[in-house]
């Protein structure tokens, strides 16, 4: 949750300038958001109506570049490169850090075969390198690196904005975790109410046998 | 609000925090071996 | 509450030499009765014994007297090892401990040694007879002085620090009956030293305190407390240490055993009622120890059921 401390604000900088901003200037603003290396969050943004009035303009690539790098990955990108305005280095290095935390968002455990060809890195060293330098020290991801088994272990991983219609998804998710924990309280309470009777019974068993043994120790 | 739609979605794709066999074969082993406990306690008392 | 949490850290050197002067506990064997330790002590103490693992280790406690209170304000290990199987393994370390005292009064560190603490891993808090001696020796020349004991094994097991502070009596003191200690398994190894010893000693009551330093310290790490909590499992980190408790058990079945059988053969009837007593009162406490160890796994156990329904039921 670091991260999203650490990108409050720098999100209300972005909100408030995007409020004044139109046509160009909005352009110039969503690609002065997706180069800066420390935001990894663009819902807020894309939901204001100065951004979303560039749709069907002459910067509605910025626009989808926007969406892209609110929900989507690099694979996304080269498949749709063709509508899409050329990146700079430094939104190609977010682009692919942000893929890293969909990728950790699905799987606990990361192949480095699968990331080095979702990231388009060609050695491990350079893939090793982004993920620790530009991943784990960013905060927007913990795990191990198993260098023998070629494999990221995720430990965490920073949430990326929800795509339309996983807002339902995690409601039902959120709703079975709080019927789980419901019927384990339940249950927790009957077993202590089952030992609470089962201590009783045995306290009466042993009252009963010590009484016998004193009627015995009398009647002797 | 945004920020804590991505925190949940961040903690809720942490579930289930650990799922694999070797887990499955771990705890069903301490399972048995606290029960095993619990019976060779049970011989004592009586 | 902050004031009076951190008045307690201020080192009145008068009051201290007053009450040195008047020695109030030279006549009343009983005059300690509780002990106040601080949590900076309490945790050097506990990672001091658990850093020791099997070994016991030994240290001595900083700190001053507020009535028939001794309050303890710091600790620090001692090095030395073995304190059971030596005669006064503080001897080893008297250079070390006198430069260690010296020291800290120069730099501004007033409290006195009042005590000594050792370990004893994995068989609970009592004195043996090596300490017994050991602490009357102490109480003879170096009062006020405490003799503290922690098990770090049982510390880990029961998720709360297994910790006793105890006084000897003078030589020839006969205690009044004392109402019986909480009871605890004494493995069939140190049984001899335990029975024959535990009336020469009294145990303190103790509690604890913190400065607002400390809370506001322990508070930043609430969260990193929690993560090892929940991560960890007594079930896994104590195997060795239940291991060994039940064939201390098998053992002491078979010592009762081997007794009930030879009674046995010299005819049950002839048997002394007092004798028979001892018998029964033994396997008694060998059904209570199976029982305890028993809890302590499902314990365990419950709690790993817990988290596995908490946390592991659930897909996203």
């Amino acid at each position: 949750m670091e991260v999203e401390i650490k990108q409050a604000e720098l999100v209300e900088q972005f909100v408030v300038l995007a409020r004044s901003a139109r046509g160009r200037a909005a352009a110039e603003l969503i690609t002065h958001a997706t180069s800066h290396p420390s935001l990894f969050a663009f819902s807020e943004l894309l939901s204001l109506p100065h951004i979303l009035e560039l749709q069907g303009t002459e910067h509605a690539g910025s626009l989808e570049l926007l969406r892209l790098f609110a929900h989507g990955t690099w694979t996304e990108y080269k498949n749709n490169i063709h509508e899409l305005p050329p990146l700079q280095p430094q939104q190609e290095l977010k682009l692919k850090q942000l893929t890293v935390m969909t990728l950790a968002e699905t799987a606990k455990v990361l192949q480095y075969d699968l990331l080095m060809q979702q990231l388009d890195v060609s050695n491990v060293r350079e893939l090793e390198d982004l993920l620790i330098n530009d991943c784990m020290y960013a905060g927007i991801v913990r795990g191990k690196l198993d260098q023998r088994r070629r494999c990221f272990e995720v430990q965490f991983a920073a949430g990326r904005d929800l795509r339309p219609g996983q807002l339902e998804n995690m409601i039902s998710t959120l709703a079975t975790w709080l019927g789980n924990t419901e019927n384990l309280l339940l249950t927790i309470q009957e077993k202590i109410k089952w030992a609470d009777s089962m201590s009783d019974i045995d306290r009466k068993h042993k009252k009963e046998v010590e009484d016998k043994a004193e009627e015995l120790r009398k009647s002797i | 609000e945004h920020s804590l739609l991505r925190q949940i979605s961040s903690l809720v794709r942490r579930l289930p925090a650990i799922d694999s066999t070797k887990f499955q074969d771990d705890f069903l082993m301490e399972y048995n071996d606290t029960l095993l406990m619990t019976y060779l306690a049970t011989i004592t008392k009586c | 509450a902050v004031a009076d949490a951190d008045a307690m850290y201020q080192y009145d050197e008068v009051a201290q030499a007053g009450i040195q002067q008047q020695k109030p506990w030279v006549d009343v064997p009983h005059y300690f009765k509780n002990v106040k330790i601080s949590a900076l002590a309490l945790l050097k103490m506990v990672v001091h014994a658990r850093s020791g693992g099997t070994i016991e280790v030994m240290g001595l406690m900083q700190g001053k007297t507020d009535g028939d209170t001794i309050i303890i304000m710091d600790a620090f290990a001692l090095p030395v090892e073995g304190t059971e199987t030596r005669v006064n393994a503080q001897a080893d370390a008297y250079e070390y401990m006198v430069q260690y005292a010296q020291t800290n009064k120069q730099v501004g560190r007033l409290e006195n040694v009042v005590g000594w603490y050792h370990s004893h891993p994995g068989y609970g808090c009592w004195l043996s007879g090596i300490d017994v001696s050991t602490q009357m020796l102490n109480q003879q020349y170096q009062e006020p002085f405490l003799a503290v004991v922690i098990d770090p094994t049982r510390t880990v097991s029961a998720g709360k620090v297994e910790i006793g502070a105890f006084r000897t009596y003078p030589m020839d003191y006969k205690p009044p009956d004392e109402p019986p200690s909480e009871y605890q398994t004494i493995p069939l190894n140190k049984i001899e030293d335990f029975g024959v010893h535990y009336k020469q000693y009294y145990s303190l009551d103790i509690t604890y305190f913190k400065s607002t330093l400390d809370s506001h310290l322990l508070d930043l790490l609430w969260n990193k407390y929690w993560v090892n909590t929940l991560s960890s499992s007594p079930l896994l980190g104590n195997r060795d240490y239940v291991a060994g408790q039940v064939s201390d058990l098998a053992e002491k079945l078979e010592q009762a055993e081997t007794q009930l059988a030879h009674s046995g053969r010299i005819g049950g009837f002839f048997m002394p009622p007092q004798r028979k007593k001892e018998e029964e009162s033994q396997l008694a406490k060998i059904t209570r120890d199976s029982s305890k160890i028993t809890v302590e796994q499902v314990h365990g156990l419950m709690s790993q059921v817990i988290k596995d329904i908490l946390f592991n039921s659930v897909t996203s």
